[in-house]
């Protein structure tokens, strides 16, 4: 495993971690998308199937075991815990997530490696993770008041995709990986969706205001 | 030859 892999990983995990910070301690979900939250649900389960076939590593093992346990997780606060679900911005999370579900089915079903159940369910899950973010990203752009633990969130979820794309760079001029089509192409587009706010986040940070952006 | 492909990742 190079460094790249591993920061994005580590991204990936204090994500997680900072929204968590934001529900069980701020105990509000204020400004998150639960159609995001729950397409990763879908993500996660549809492409950790292999953790019932295939054995990589302990690590591998973990980590697949904690984004399926904190994403369920963080679905049933937003959706039962009593005080969390009242602050949902439901009325702004807006976006017809169903759509991007049909899309992802459609497009595994016409471009995949191999016709199987494993492996297009695998590419449905690249295919979806791509656009899940975008419920997010029009709840942020909704929202008046955008605070430093949502923002926060977005960034870090932005940067670990970012990683992974030098983390691909790397394996192919490193290790002799081939050029993968669906991940990295899934993965450019999903990285490309964040530029806009990373622009605005960027910007915030440098001059020192709170995170605004344009609607 | 060891398998390279993607789903070693996360």
């Amino acid at each position: 495993m190079n460094l790249f892999r591993l920061l994005g990983d580590m991204t990936h995990l204090l994500s997680i971690v900072v929204l968590l910070l934001k529900i069980r301690t701020v105990k509000s979900c204020a400004g998150i998308s639960l159609k995001t939250q729950e397409l990763y649900v879908i993500v996660f389960l549809t492409r950790y199937l292999d953790l019932f076939t295939k054995y990589y590593s302990v690590y591998n093992t973990a980590m697949k075991l904690v984004f399926l346990g904190t994403s369920i997780g963080i679905v049933w606060y937003m959706r039962y815990h009593k005080v969390v679900k009242q602050t949902y911005s439901k009325d702004e999370d807006t976006f017809k997530h169903y759509f991007l579900i049909l899309l992802s089915i459609i497009l595994a079903l016409l471009i995949h490696r191999a016709f199987d159940v494993i492996e297009v369910l695998w590419t449905f899950s690249l295919y979806l993770e791509a656009v899940a973010i975008l419920p997010q990203l029009v709840l942020l752009q909704k929202s008046r008041n955008i605070d430093t633990l949502t923002g926060d969130y977005v960034f870090l979820l932005g940067a670990y995709r970012a990683l992974y794309i030098l983390n691909w760079v790397y394996r192919f001029l490193m290790e002799n990986h081939k050029f993968r089509w669906i991940p990295w192409i899934s993965g450019l587009v999903q990285t490309a969706l964040y530029a806009d706010f990373f622009y605005y986040y960027i910007k915030s940070w440098k001059n020192r205001e709170k995170l605004k952006l344009p609607a | 030859l060891k398998e390279k492909s993607q789903k070693d990742e996360l």
